[in-house]
């Protein structure tokens, strides 16, 4: 293992990225916006950097970004949790109330669903929780093991009036979504058909469930249905740790989700993913507030588990991302971070460049460890024709990411893009880059990568080359915006069409050694890149103090 | 896999069956040079089977194997949830790199 140490590690903590002052961290849980605050709880484990004794923290904020830590919304207190307060769902009453459903382990560790709710609704910072007395309010049916019984989701309203949720599991190998009705969030009818089933996906855990305009990219109450909405489902797979979606068709009457292309069902390996970097255990919300359905990823640690024990801490969330419909193509999802990420960005500067092929060129901007980058390429017209316009030049049916050797490896019209978290020698370096192939019938195909495999010299960090295909419509620039923030990259390619979240651990490229660069390390194509940098402000993400109360709201 | 070829030891450049080496060398000499190079070929031999078995069987050392039956599961997959950590994939890719 590499000799850590505490100046190396220190510098790892993130600026404005949402992480406890210290412990393990993982799921996201009951997300909302209530009375002028955004709530966000999260699994906690209040004792130590790993996984363990889960309680709920809670923070609050007006603007998604500027969080203020609250006291533990709950913890284990009652036999049907005692081993751990899991991840839960918040849903919004017809009077505006609100009533939230989780997952407790029990002192048995069997996973029960148990019912919550605010013990003050009057209370803006929704500061204490009441269980029902009746808990737990649903075991494991007949069928389901009492370890693959978890992760609520948020509750829709059916045709007839009744509040419907669904719960993952798996039967042997293939991953279930089991459907409840309910009156009261008390009392439970189980379906005797599954909302939806894919065979070797394994456990569907933290399952999400919610509607998507078709023709507008705003967000809907998880309620909407109707013939200009689509649905998705997405479950986090227990063996894999990816989360992985799919657009399909949600039909109230018998309470079942028909994929729209089944050869990339949920959870099958080539299926869609929000993210194809660190990315699990992710919930959406609808905030109401203004009009948007917000994302929220868990994003774990690429390190040792000594290495967390020893900075004291483990894991951050994603930056929240805005989620919608691709209406260009309407077969995809696009992300992208939360306007209000912008209110962190100080100065800034512009760069128009040409880099020949094989050029690598130093972005002079200062202290570059916390960064805001959005940036457009363009390929010299005559590059492509040499490539596109020639059949003898075969296309390359080979190409993916995490297989094709990473940023070193040259082909005609890529790697292009950034190395982040440099240091001047390139000795560590994370690669953010596009890598364009002639595909089927002498198409275009793009893909959107980024390369953490020389991110650091240190051994103990798991350094894989993530990413996948992008789609690029025609007369679309290829664009890309990256978030640095230390040791998180994340990386939106065309749009947020393509997602790529990394940590990274450098051990030289920190504090002023922290560098950026542009490079070309294609061998035919020379590319024009057009981008602005700016360097981010802290969140400074502190723990709630009367004075706060004050704050004013983000709009 | 390595190739026999490679193993011949280059002094045999000649083909070692053709005649003319046949008529130039006395009976008794002639038999000693076959049972050297005899000794030799089955020594490579043994060598390539080796590296054929280390290769084909992942390099896995009784040890290894013994790594694998013990592989202890972590808090979280015990108490019901999706493992937390990395290190199984440092187990796994330090099979890989026994390979």
């Amino acid at each position: 293992a590499f000799a850590w140490n505490n100046t190396v590690l220190s510098w790892q903590r993130t600026a404005f990225h949402f992480q406890p002052e210290k412990n393990w961290m993982n799921d996201p849980n009951g997300p909302l916006f209530y009375k002028g605050w955004y709530h966000f709880f999260y699994q906690y484990n209040p004792n130590a950097a790993v996984w363990g004794d889960i309680v709920w923290g809670h923070a609050v904020s007006k603007d998604l970004i500027h969080w203020l830590y609250l006291p533990f919304a709950m913890v284990p207190d009652q036999w049907y949790d005692a081993n751990g307060v899991w991840t839960g769902s918040a849903t919004f009453l017809d009077d505006g109330s609100i009533v939230m459903l989780y997952t407790g382990s029990t002192d048995k560790f069997e996973q029960v669903q148990n019912l919550a709710y605010p013990e003050d609704p009057k209370d803006p910072l929704l500061l204490k929780w009441t269980k029902y007395s009746g808990n737990p309010v649903l075991v494991a049916p007949p069928g389901i093991g009492v370890k693959d019984f978890r992760d609520p989701t948020t509750a829709w309203k059916t045709s007839d009036g009744k509040w419907r949720i669904t719960i993952g599991s798996k039967i042997n190998r293939t991953g279930v979504s089991i459907i409840y009705d309910t009156t009261d969030f008390k009392t439970y009818e189980k379906h005797d058909t599954l909302l939806h089933q894919v065979p070797n996906t394994g456990m569907w855990e933290c399952i999400d469930f919610y509607p998507v305009s078709k023709t507008k990219d705003k967000g809907l109450d998880t309620s909407v249905n109707g013939p200009d909405v689509k649905h998705i489902i997405k479950a986090s797979m227990d063996d894999t740790r990816i989360d992985h979606y799919a657009i399909g068709t949600y039909h109230d009457s018998n309470a079942t989700w028909v994929p729209d292309n089944p050869s990339i069902d949920v959870g099958i390996s080539t299926g869609l993913r929000y993210d194809y970097g660190k990315f699990y255990a992710s919930k959406t919300f609808y905030d109401q507030h203004k009009g948007r359905r917000i994302l929220w990823g868990w994003i774990g640690e690429s390190d040792s588990e000594a290495a967390d024990v020893q900075k004291g801490w483990s894991s951050v969330q994603g930056i929240p991302r805005t989620v919608a419909l691709d209406t260009k193509t309407g077969k995809n999802l696009v992300q992208w971070p939360v306007k209000e990420i912008e209110s962190l960005r100080l100065r800034r500067k512009k760069f128009h460049m040409k880099v020949e092929p094989g050029t690598v060129v130093p972005v002079d901007l200062g202290p570059a460890a916390q960064l805001d980058i959005e940036a457009e390429f363009k390929i010299k017209k005559d590059d492509l024709e040499v490539v596109f316009g020639d059949d003898s030049v075969e296309d390359d049916k080979e190409f993916s990411c995490e297989t094709s050797g990473g940023a070193t490896v040259r082909g005609a019209l890529g790697p292009f893009g950034f190395s982040v978290l440099a240091d001047q020698s390139l000795s560590e370096q994370t690669p953010v880059y596009f890598y364009v192939t002639k595909g089927k019938d002498s198409k275009l195909k793009t893909f959107f990568c980024t390369d953490t495999s020389r991110s650091t010299i240190a051994n103990d960090v798991v350094k894989p080359v993530y990413g996948s295909f992008v789609p690029v419509l025609k007369g679309e620039k290829l664009t890309m915006r990256i978030l640095v923030d230390h040791s998180i990259v994340e990386g939106f390619g065309q749009g947020g069409r393509t997602c790529i979240t990394s940590r990274v651990y450098p051990t030289k490229a920190i504090y002023g050694a922290t560098k950026l660069f542009l490079f070309n390390n294609a061998i035919d194509a020379t590319i024009t890149a057009s981008f602005k940098v700016w360097q981010m402000n802290s969140a400074f993400i502190r723990p709630f103090s009367a004075d706060d109360l004050g704050v004013p709201s983000s709009t | 896999m390595a190739s026999s070829e490679s193993l011949l030891p280059v002094s045999s450049q000649q083909d070692p069956l053709s005649d003319s080496r046949c008529d130039s060398i006395p009976e008794s000499r002639k038999r000693r040079p076959i049972k050297v190079h005899l000794a030799v070929y089955s020594g490579f031999l043994l060598i390539a089977l080796y590296v054929t078995l280390i290769i084909t069987h992942g390099g896995s050392s009784p040890k290894n194997d013994v790594n694998d039956d013990t592989t202890v599961e972590s808090r979280a997959r015990l108490a019901g949830v999706s493992e937390k950590n990395n290190e199984h994939i440092w187990k796994l890719s330090n099979d890989l790199k026994g390979e």
